[in-house]
């Protein structure tokens, strides 16, 4: 299964992620 | 078969000519795969192949709804005390699952597989942080992320969705989220509600061995859910790869809202193994049921008379879950 978020924010907006790095519940997707 | 009677040579045929072009086939992926590793090696980049028209709908015709509804049925069945142990350790084993994590970690306190599936984690075992205004829903791997531009959004790198489709067009006057556009930019615009701001996406994958319940990214207001019945293809990354449009063929679950930014929505995907989708506070959704026409979806709204805001979400606050089946 798969979540898909999509949202609006600032142009600043920023994701603290890398492209196939295992993520958990609760742990830090992004902020301005 | 010069002897047989007719009616058994043909009733024979039909089965030997699946499994002859079903083989054929998977040797023929094979093949593909065996060279991509090849030119990989040599430094190649790979051009993206993406699955055609006929594989596409040679897959979508494979009853994955009713396998998938099969596989949950076989998974409600009660597993006598003694045989829990032996099989939960076998799916422990296969997908890495980290029991120390779960609430109860006595395997015999789960009477049957999907119980196992919809287990609970400590809450200690999930700190929600409290720096950042968007946390990860659920357990997974990030399969890509971004700004979404010109109204396509990327499953994974390279390959694209339609956002329109995806979401869906609005029926609804009172919803400003969807609403009919002419062209897919301005339904992009139509989205972005506050000047100067830009849209961005966030796809995470669920494995078969992950937490399955999924929480509120952030603090926001559920105002409008549309679920849209659909294919169970599987969701894994190499089918994501392979299939563009993947997300937009399989069932699904669309929250919409807003948070302090704007616009926010947040979609559940089933898959094959995962057919059925759960949302604590919606009683009326019903997913993964034997009739559905192709291409419809329902629409149900959370704002009343009585409740203009919608459902207040906190940031890390249980929202639903997958359910095998």
């Amino acid at each position: 299964s798969t979540i898909v978020l999509i949202f609006e924010a600032p142009k600043d907006f920023n994701f603290h992620l890398k492209p196939g790095q295992k993520i958990r519940f609760g742990e830090a997707l992004g902020s301005l | 078969l010069h002897t047989a009677p007719v009616v058994r040579t043909f009733r024979l045929r039909p089965f030997h000519f699946l499994v002859a072009t079903g083989g054929g086939y998977a040797g023929y992926r094979q093949y593909e795969k065996y060279k991509e590793e090849q030119l990989e090696k040599m430094g190649i980049e790979i051009p993206i192949k993406l699955a055609s028209k006929w594989e596409v709908s040679l897959y979508k015709s494979v009853p994955t709804r009713l396998l998938s509804r099969a596989w949950g049925r076989l998974n409600q069945v009660e597993l006598p005390t003694w045989l829990r142990k032996p099989v939960y350790s076998l799916y422990i084993w296969t997908f890495g699952v980290n029991m120390k994590e779960a609430a109860v970690e006595d395997l015999h306190h789960y009477r049957n597989l999907s119980e196992f599936f919809r287990r609970k984690l400590k809450p200690q075992s999930r700190p929600v942080c409290c720096y950042h205004s968007v946390i990860s829903p659920s357990d997974g791997k990030i399969l890509n992320f971004g700004q979404v531009k010109n109204c396509e959004v990327e499953q994974v790198k390279g390959v694209t969705y339609s956002l329109e489709s995806f979401l869906g067009p609005c029926t609804s006057t009172e919803d400003v989220q969807f609403s009919q556009t002419s062209s897919c930019n301005s339904f992009q615009n139509q989205l972005v509600t506050k000047e100067g701001n830009e849209l961005y996406h966030c796809v995470i994958y669920l494995a078969p061995g992950d937490y399955h319940c999924f929480h509120s990214p952030t603090d926001w207001r559920v105002s409008h859910r549309r679920h849209f019945p659909g294919s169970l293809m599987s969701v894994n990354p190499g089918v994501a790869r392979w299939i563009k449009e993947l997300f937009c063929h399989n069932e699904r679950v669309v929250l919409t809202g807003d948070w302090k930014h704007g616009f926010f929505s947040l979609t559940a995907v089933g898959a094959t193994n995962v057919g059925s989708i759960r949302i604590y506070f919606d009683r009326d959704l019903h997913t993964n049921s034997p009739c559905y026409s192709k291409g419809s979806y329902n629409d149900f709204s959370f704002i009343t008379n009585n409740n203009k805001e919608g459902i207040p979400m906190r940031k890390g606050e249980h929202l639903g879950e997958f359910n095998l089946g």
